[in-house]
């Protein structure tokens, strides 16, 4: 199964 | 106080259309710069990025640094009422709860203003450092569009895979499945019509064909859209403004688990 990445699995929040 | 004149008011117009289905409400951000905007959609799977450079605008006052908080839909919903050809004016007064778009006609024998009011978004900015990507493609704007349109009719995934052969975008679907190759494609009479590779290392990521759709929103901002993509990164889908800046989209990839 594929499963969706979320944008904070790269960056990080400021 | 705050008072930005864009000539080509149709730009706004069409920026607010490219974003307005993937983020609900958004900080505008306005400082010495320009005119800016960070926003993730709700699931924190994509993320627009927006710049209007100060330069690009034909009148550019801005105070002081500030951020003002909008409803993309009511927003757009303001916009809509301007002429294609209109100028506009996006006017705020430092600390007021409203911001008020003046439109103009070409002529200047119709003058509109509509006031919006203003709301309070806890907005967490993502910190994107710049990065070397393995593979970048230039291409055709509409090309990119029919080929996510014409796969999200097979599939719900997209493989977007960089070879020396080209970029191939491929899907599965219940009913069957579909790749597409672009080739690298530089001796077309216009630029804009061009397929380019520039390419570091081979490529292959997964991504949801919805994101993608709705970053072909943009599509009549640019002629050409830049896909960079790198193995342990986001992809960045980014139409350029003319002259004046750029929409990002960053789309988080599918792994196989």
């Amino acid at each position: 199964r594929e499963t969706q990445l979320r944008l904070e699995a790269f960056y990080s929040f400021n | 106080m705050l008072e930005l004149r864009l000539v080509q008011g149709s730009l706004l117009k069409k920026v607010l259309e490219s974003i307005k289905e993937l983020v609900t409400d958004a900080n505008f951000d306005c400082s010495s710069t320009g005119f800016s905007l960070q926003a993730m959609d709700s699931s924190h799977v994509a993320l627009v990025a927006l710049l209007l450079r100060s330069e690009g605008f034909e009148h550019y006052r801005c105070d002081r640094n500030m951020s003002m908080g909008m409803n993309l839909n009511n927003m757009a919903k303001m916009l809509k009422c301007a002429g294609n050809d209109d100028i506009i004016t996006i006017k705020a007064d430092d600390g007021g709860d409203t911001v008020t778009f003046m439109f103009e006609s070409p002529t200047q024998d119709k003058i509109s203003d509509f006031e919006m009011k203003l709301m309070d978004i806890d907005s967490e900015h993502l910190g994107i450092p710049e990065a070397e990507y393995h593979a970048i493609v230039k291409m055709p704007s509409s090309e990119f569009a029919r080929i996510c349109r014409d796969l999200s009719s097979i599939g719900d995934t997209v493989v977007i895979s960089v070879t020396k052969e080209g970029v191939k975008f491929s899907t599965k679907g219940d009913i069957g499945s579909a790749n597409i190759v672009c080739r690298q494609n530089t001796s077309v009479d216009k630029p804009e019509e061009a397929t380019v590779i520039d390419m570091n290392e081979p490529v292959s990521l997964t991504f949801a064909l919805r994101y993608m759709n709705s970053f072909t929103k943009a599509t009549p901002l640019s002629n050409t859209v830049s896909i960079s993509l790198s193995n342990e990164l986001p992809v960045v889908v980014e139409y350029k403004i003319a002259e004046m800046g750029y929409v990002r989209f960053y789309l988080a990839p599918k792994i196989e688990e």
